[in-house]
This record gives C-alpha cells, structure tokens and sequence, in this order.
C-alpha cells in the first residue's frame, strides 16, 4: 500500500510541469524513503533525476517498494481539475493497476477523486557516477531561465565557459552573437566556485526545457567538469531535487 | 564541427 498527502497541489503540478517537456511517461519508484524516478529523454542526450524524500509529505506511507507507471499528459490533465491550495493525497494499492488522486479543498468542504491507469513501462536505469566538478555556480532560477531564453535567439548551441572571474554564457549564429557573463556577488546572489576552469558546449534547447523547473526555486545550481554531463539542479525546498544531466556537445 | 553526444556513453546501465 503506498499513499502520500501533500498540503499544497501546486508544488506537485510545478514538478510535472518541470518534467512533461523532456518525457511523456515516466515511473515513480515509492519506497519507505520516498520517490524516485529517473528518465532519459527521447533522443537520449539528458537525463532526468526526481527525488522527493518522505519528509517532503504531510503524509508518508510505503509498506512495500512499488512503481507507478505514468503518463505525464493524463497526470498534467487531472492536476488542472484541482486548485493549486487543493490538499492532494496520491494512492495506490499493491500490485495495483491504477492510482488514486484525491484532491480536498482548503476548507475541506470539496473533495474530488480520480482515478489514472497506470502504464507498465520498461524503463532503462542508468548509474549515475559521483562526480566533482571542478565549476559549481549557484545563481538564481529566473536569471538562469532568463540567459537561457537570450541564447536562443542567436544559436541552437551554447557554451558555457566558467573561471574564477566569471560564468561566462555565449552563443553565435547567422544573426550575430550573444555574451552573457556573470561575476560572483557580494550578496550571494551569484556564487562560483572554480577548482580548474572549465568551458563545454551545450544544445540550447535541452538548457531552455531544464527551465521549466524555474517556478521550484529560487536558486539553480549548475555543475561543470571536463567531458562530463552539465548538471542543473533545481532544489524542492529542503526535501529533494529536481537534477537535469545534458551531454556535451563533442568535436566530430 | 561539434555533434551531439548522447547520455549513455557517460552514464553506464545498471
């Protein structure tokens, strides 16, 4: 039996609003620790990593490890019935073939309960190795979202090239080109940690749907090391993450 | 010029 009560819907439909671009169906490991869920997208190039620990729910119940499989399109469709300050209850019983979504009302005047299908997906786990990157930057969501929305107008790709001065964000194209560089800030607004510099290229579009996490938090951090995924993690409060892992661009 | 690399040739199968 696995049942889970979050006080607020809202942060839930941000997390599936964060993941729904990159995937369309995806499966939540439950254990008595949390959720879980890893997925590649469609072609391949990033992988997506959710982990919400238990203690991030008014309510956590897993007596044995289940797998939900979803269909992020009909969760996104059940999540817009109910109102973001809806208390959401998520259950499902052993083995079971559906999962349960109930929604109650702030006042607790209106519960409303649906039922999804559960799909059953084979789903490829890949280990993701211990890295140190040798770049971490931590900046705020909304101004990584924002340099993100920038680059795209000039390339498809992006590269990112971090040192002790700065991250430093640029992208050429047809129309021109585009530098956006940040310094570290006193405010610790922007913080940048460099062990060796570090500059890789990225594909854009994949940086511009990490972004949809942006309303999560108010920091990302972004980590870098030579010949290795970027990392961009969103934090969900003090109780999990949202990681986005990008494979460089590479010579031919 | 650069191509795309893929996810699976730095993050093995379990």
């Amino acid at each position: 039996m696995f049942e889970a009560r979050l006080a607020s819907t809202l942060t839930l439909k941000r997390i599936v609003d964060a993941l729904r671009e990159i995937l369309n169906q995806s499966t939540l490991d439950c254990s008595d620790t949390g959720i879980q869920m890893q997925a590649m997208d469609n072609s391949h190039v990033s992988l997506v990593s959710l982990c919400l620990r238990k203690e991030y729910f008014e309510k956590y119940k897993c007596n044995r490890n289940i797998s939900l499989g979803l269909d992020l399109k009909s969760l996104t469709k059940v999540l817009k019935c109910a109102n973001g300050d809806d208390a959401v209850t998520i259950k499902a019983a052993d083995k079971a073939d559906k999962v349960e979504l109930s929604f109650e009302s702030a006042g607790k005047e209106r519960t409303a309960d649906y039922e999804l299908r559960l799909l059953n997906l084979d789903q490829e786990h890949l280990a993701i190795p211990e890295t140190e990157y040798n770049c971490v930057v931590h900046m705020p969501a909304t101004e990584f979202a924002r340099i993100c929305r920038d680059m795209a107008t000039f390339s498809e790709s992006v590269v990112i090239a971090c040192s002790k001065e700065g991250i430093k964000f640029s992208a050429s194209g047809e129309m021109g080109a585009a530098n956006i560089k940040l310094s570290e800030t006193t405010k610790g607004e922007v913080s940048i940690q460099v062990d060796e510099p570090v500059a890789l290229s990225f594909a854009g579009r994949y940086l511009s749907t990490f972004t949809r996490a942006t309303p999560l938090a108010e920091k990302v951090k972004i980590g870098l090391a030579p010949d290795v995924p970027l990392l961009v993690e969103y934090p969900i409060e003090d109780y999990g993450y949202i990681r986005y892992y990008l494979a460089p661009k590479v010579d031919d | 010029k650069k191509i795309q690399g893929s996810i699976r040739n730095y993050f093995s199968a379990k």
